[in-house]
């Protein structure tokens, strides 16, 4: 107890109104460790710690928290200890039952126990309890959660197995929000893939997906579940054969009716990619070599840039780098005349306090919001649409609204720590 | 090594055969509603690394168990009176009643198959209602010159979910 008490300090969160849940960790990268002691005697060393990985990470996808395993710092420093018991167990007063009924038990401050008699099995055995979905709930409790009546939620207290795949779901996800706050970041670059796909029917449909990349992973964002693809952030040469590692800094679409070609650039150099082998090219059909320098392909066009994005409207490619802005026309292949000119004047503010300035992280077109969106740091604008400008004549041309957060309009593109990244 | 035949040890035999007690009787619920907070709100986390209070027997582990929970002796009769007396306590008609509405139960306050069937469900050990944690204000249990821990924890507020009515 003395322990504990000293361990505990309680500082209640500034502007937080009283949400579900009642203890938070108030650091952001704990360490947890399977004790030696408490292996299970039915799965494999390597398959417990690979479900606990695993459900570490399924919680790091929906809220700042990230996940260490720490095998080697002294016991004292793990934040998390998890281990397998039966009967009386690990110096646990809580003794536990047997086979049946009981099958673990948290604490917040970070002890697991798992009971041994009970039929643990590995993710989708379809048989037995599943480890996986377990361990998921006990972490809830030691972040913080308590047992969540509600249909649907991980935090139930009962195990209901016929649910075969089981995500975090978005009232839970909300739950350990409330505790931890929401997923903030800059991205490097955001865009749709669009691409041709051929059905079953043999006929030729245009598909599109929204990526985000931040460094060396990226998220796809499913719009209309209203957050990313299960299971990501995944590493960026897993889905993007050819990019650089450390991922890039703008992704342009050109597509008109005499083009269609994506592009990436990073550094001072740029990369047309295959949509349909999905990698970048070597060589594309026209002869080209790839990577090639920005200079070379888009004359006038400083680099490195720090995004771009390109306008169907008018057929220009929109660089940003710095304050400036270089429309570069494609047909034309050269900048437009009269340019670079200030970001603020290309792109007004309706507020004068309100604008990004400078040094843009992306330049988004969002084909689900139809509305062009620009990114800096965890703020975003959206580019007045020329409906908005039919609803409002008085707005400007590509008058800049006011701004909002980024997790405000996509939802948990959290962080997972990379030593959990590949799994 | 435990006994199994596929390969894949998916019929793994358990070693033990110990099973958990299934909740048969009101005094067995009572247990029930008892541990998960039901009839008390439970204080949990003082149950983390308590000293046993009686000589530590794991190495005995199964036939100590069993002794001890007592649950193989022969009824007596005055349990069996005692059993139905517990069926018309209101502390603990009121007590199944908060089970039953959280686990989605028709809530009649009577102890029936479908209740008896909810309780033996494989679960978690925290409780369903834990007891209000104890504010250990900063200025008697930590000063600010306290090295931190590696597990800071700050409290945002008490769970609705568990406040009892």
């Amino acid at each position: 107890k003395r322990h504990l008490a000293t361990a505990v300090s309680k500082r209640r969160r500034s502007g937080r109104d009283v949400g579900v849940g009642y203890m938070a960790f108030s650091k952001t990268v704990l360490r947890w460790r399977l004790i030696g002691e408490g292996y299970s005697s039915q799965l494999s060393v390597e398959e417990q710690r690979y479900v606990f990985r695993l459900a570490f990470r399924m919680w790091s996808e929906v809220c700042p928290l990230e996940f260490i395993e720490d095998t080697a710092s002294p016991l004292e420093e793990v934040d998390i200890r998890l281990g397998f018991g039966t009967g009386r167990h690990l110096g646990c007063k809580q003794r536990f039952d047997g086979s049946g009924r009981e099958f673990a038990h948290a604490w917040f401050l970070g002890d697991i126990h798992f009971d041994d008699d009970e039929h643990f099995t590995g993710p989708n055995a379809g048989k037995g309890i599943s480890l996986l979905k377990v361990a998921v709930h006990e972490i809830g409790h030691v972040l913080g959660l308590p047992h969540i009546h509600r249909p649907g939620s991980i935090m139930q207290p009962s195990y209901l197995p016929h649910e075969s795949s089981f995500e975090v779901d978005w009232m839970d996800r909300k739950a350990i929000q409330d505790l931890y706050g929401g997923c903030r970041g800059r991205f490097n670059t955001v865009f749709d893939w669009i691409r041709r796909e051929r059905t079953s029917f043999g006929e030729v449909v245009i598909r599109f997906n929204t990526y985000f990349m931040r460094q060396g992973w990226y998220w796809l964002y499913e719009n209309r579940n209203n957050r990313t693809r299960y299971g990501d952030p995944v590493s960026l040469q897993s889905g993007w054969r050819g990019l650089p590692l450390g991922g890039v800094d703008a992704f342009v679409h050109v597509w008109s009716r005499t083009s269609d070609h994506v592009y990436f650039f990073k550094g001072s150099q740029f990369w047309r990619y295959d949509s349909d082998q999905d990698q970048v090219f070597r060589r594309d059909p026209e002869g080209v070599t790839y990577p090639r320098l920005i200079s070379e392909g888009f004359p006038g066009v400083p680099s490195p840039i720090d995004t771009a994005v390109f306008d169907r409207r008018d057929g220009n490619i929109y660089f940003f780098k710095g304050a400036l802005v270089y429309p570069f026309s494609v047909d034309s292949r050269r900048v437009a005349r009269g340019y670079p000119r200030p970001l603020r004047s290309v792109f007004p503010p309706l507020d004068p306090r309100d604008h990004p300035e400078s040094h843009l992280d992306a330049a988004y077109f969002s084909y689900s919001h139809n509305a062009l969106f620009l990114f800096k740091d965890t703020s975003f604008w959206q580019v007045a649409s020329v409906r908005e400008r039919r609803r409002r004549p008085h707005l400007p041309k590509n008058s800049l609204l006011p701004q909002r957060q980024i997790h405000e309009q996509w939802f948990d593109i959290c962080n997972v720590h990379p030593t959990s990244l590949k799994l | 090594e435990r006994l199994f035949h596929q390969r894949d040890h998916s019929d793994l035999q358990s070693l033990n055969q110990h099973q958990a007690q299934p909740i048969t009787d009101p005094h067995t619920a009572e247990l029930f509603l008892s541990k998960y907070g039901f009839l008390k709100p439970v204080n949990w986390e003082e149950f983390l690394h308590e000293e046993p209070d009686e000589p530590d027997f794991s190495f005995l582990e199964f036939s100590e168990l069993n002794i001890e929970e007592g649950f193989a002796t022969p009824r007596s009769r005055d349990a069996n009176l005692q059993n139905d007396q517990k069926l018309h306590d209101p502390q603990f008609i009121t007590a199944l009643r908060d089970f039953q509405r959280l686990s989605g139960l028709p809530v009649t306050g009577v102890f029936d198959e479908a209740t008896k069937k909810a309780m033996n469900q494989p679960r978690c050990g925290v409780p369903d209602i834990e007891a209000e944690i104890a504010d250990p204000s900063p200025n008697n249990t930590t000063d600010k010159n306290m090295d931190q821990t590696s597990s800071e924890v700050t409290e945002t507020g008490r769970n609705p979910a568990v406040r009892r009515r």
